[in-house]
């Protein structure tokens, strides 16, 4: 379901050319848990932005659900993120004015696919789900960190998209919670056969995958390599 | 050095009222490596805030070396924050149209007690320290999640304060750099005696610490109660 073939990703900084990701061929299947692993700096953000198509790879192609993204048209870059893909930013990316329950009603308004009621319950179900169902009204700037976290897991899973891109979701969650979010995301890969990729640093996620692509320096490490990684 | 007494915060959201912290009486040591674990939306990030002056009690008394905060005067609070205390946030909260850099440098500019050459010399040290001598020339936004976090940390570092408050400062860290800024913390803590109050989620984090304070729902458990926290 994605596909990655000799992907580049090169930042300009100033005079500098930094190569976030250095020619990363990956295939991730249908259905799968896979998780990407590296240390602070390796490129995982990067990666995901190339699929989630928030950013655009420099060289090589970056396919996602059968379609090639460097070849697409905005509007259709903007229907593939909003039904396909549902994103977990490393640093949320919540609207501040809006409340925790608005936040996770916005994609579903955006769609325009689901009428008020159900809509309402969708969005009732997955705050419960993420153990935020008293805290609705609060604002993101009434929120603890993990609880910031938890809203946009919430409103990246209320969409029930194809493929869920998961940027480090449990880096401000307690082991508890933690294994809550990990628990909820499995069953969904299970019960709707929902492809989720994780960036992650956290050895839970990790034990929870069914696949792990390690990355250094922007590059995929051999799976031969054993634990090089 | 830090002395909670019978410490409430009480936020008023529309009608209802949301108490973050309940009763809390901590005393922190000078030269402690204290840890204040919890789940999420336990009160960690609120009782820092007081601590550092960031936020004010609703009751009780919060005393920072030696001084009561809740009868100082904004100019003196200021002076406070700025040359007593380094706060790494959850958030971080750098400035973004400055680069790595320019936001470790700021509060020596601020405080203006050292000259050009030495505030240069610290502030490479401290960058080369938390791993990010080459990264000093990029924005926030140019640096990915653990590396934002550990200009956080270099920024809170530079100026050598009395008092280092840090909001899970490895959140976003793989497990290599994360003990790397604790090692670094630690060393600081035995050379130069600065007391380090940490939230965390982290277990490496909590086993470095001489001290564990646990919060559930921001009240401060028994530590008779064994593991009950
Ligand atoms: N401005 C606010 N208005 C209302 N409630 C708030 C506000 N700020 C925080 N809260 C609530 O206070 C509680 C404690 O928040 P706090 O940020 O201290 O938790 P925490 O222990 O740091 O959590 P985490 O581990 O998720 O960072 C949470 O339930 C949160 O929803
Ligand atoms: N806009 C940019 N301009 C220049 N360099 C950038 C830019 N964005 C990211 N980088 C660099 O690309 C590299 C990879 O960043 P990326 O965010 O993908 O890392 P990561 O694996 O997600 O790290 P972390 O675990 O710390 O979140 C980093 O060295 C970073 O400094
Ligand atoms: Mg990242
Ligand atoms: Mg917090």
């Amino acid at each position: 379901i994605v596909d990655l073939v000799d992907v580049y990703k090169i930042y300009q900084l100033g005079n500098t050319e930094v190569p976030a990701v250095q020619g990363v061929s990956i295939r991730i299947n249908r259905g799968e848990f896979a998780t990407i692993a590296g240390p602070s700096g390796s490129g995982k953000t990067t990666l995901l932005n190339l699929i989630g198509c928030v950013d655009t790879a420099t060289r090589g192609d970056v396919i996602v659900a059968g379609q090639n993204t460097g070849r697409l048209k905005e509007k259709d870059l903007t229907r593939l993120r909003l039904f396909k893909i549902g994103f977990i930013f490393q640093s949320f990316n919540l609207v501040s004015v809006l409340t925790a329950y608005q936040n996770v009603e916005f994609p579903l308004l955006l769609q325009k696919s689901v009428g008020k009621a159900e809509r309402d319950r969708r969005v009732r179900e997955v705050l419960e789900a993420v153990g935020l169902g008293t805290h609705g009204k609060h604002r993101p700037n009434e929120l603890s960190g993990g609880q910031r976290q938890r809203v946009a897991v919430a409103r990246a899973l209320v969409t029930k998209p194809e493929i869920v891109l998961a940027d480090e979701p449990t880096a401000n969650l307690d082991s508890v919670t933690g294994s809550q979010i990990i628990d909820l995301m499995k069953e969904l890969n299970h019960r709707d056969g929902t492809t989720f990729i994780f960036s992650t640093h956290d050895a839970k996620v990790m034990e929870a995958a069914d696949r792990i692509v390690r990355l250094k320096d922007g590059r995929v490490q051999d799976a031969s390599a054993g634990h090089a990684g």
